[in-house]
């Protein structure tokens, strides 16, 4: 499934 | 976290320091771009609306802290301080940052991971960040001589993505599935907006001469 990407960038 | 992205976010902390300690300081925010300043607000608030929300790390949380303060607080300075704001270029400084905004909302509203309003607001953001360095280009164009500060600044903004570049190569190569052109581009576009900025600069250094850039 699509994954959305966790924003762990500032 | 790895080297790169580290060295990035320290050098995007310094720029911001930096700014601030000129403003703060020497009460003066000649040469500084307040369109600038105001779409990098936009961009932390577009960007961090999950502060709240999503925990990553206090590292994470407290930099996004950081960020959204030091850029709203410029704006306040260079808006109502009464001191730094008689220092401020208006005649200078025209860029209309709304032919900057609508493109990137336009953009982001088709160009996104998802379509939901975070998303969205997330993409927007970095369309934003990307061509946000421009009206303060502009000024720098305008205004003849550079001071050391804000040259220092607009190096070290431009460095801390292209520290980010390295970041995401690395990322690339050590992580699976770790594919994200959205940031990849407009990361790229907008270190490459600094590439005739950071040539002048390098000049200047390396000739020990006034930092001025042709008109």
């Amino acid at each position: 499934e699509e994954c959305i990407h966790v924003k762990d960038e500032l | 976290m790895n080297i790169f992205r580290l060295a990035g976010d320290m050098t995007h902390l310094m720029s911001v320091l930096v700014l601030l300690l000129k403003i703060h300081t020497i009460k003066s925010c000649a040469g500084i771009s307040l369109k600038t300043q105001e779409l990098y607000a936009l961009v932390f608030a577009t960007r961090y609306l999950d502060i709240f929300t999503d925990f990553i790390s206090v590292y994470n949380t407290i930099m996004k802290l950081i960020f959204l303060g030091s850029s709203f607080s410029i704006v306040w300075y260079m808006r109502r301080h009464k001191l730094v704001r008689r220092s401020y270029d208006k005649e200078q400084d025209t860029f209309r940052h709304f032919f900057l905004v609508l493109p990137c909302l336009l953009l982001a509203l088709v160009m996104n991971e998802k379509f939901t309003f975070k998303e969205v607001m997330w993409a927007f953001s970095l369309y934003l960040e990307a061509v946000a360095i421009l009206p303060q280009l502009v000024l720098l164009q305008r205004t003849k001589n550079i001071d050391n500060l804000t040259g220092q600044y607009v190096f070290l903004l431009g460095a801390y993505r292209a520290f980010y570049i390295f970041n995401w190569i690395y990322r690339y190569f050590t992580e699976p599935h770790y594919v994200h052109w959205i940031t990849w581009i407009s990361g790229l576009v907008q270190t490459l907006l600094y590439a005739d900025f950071f040539y002048y600069y390098f000049n200047s250094w390396k000739n020990n001469v006034k930092l001025h850039l042709p008109a």
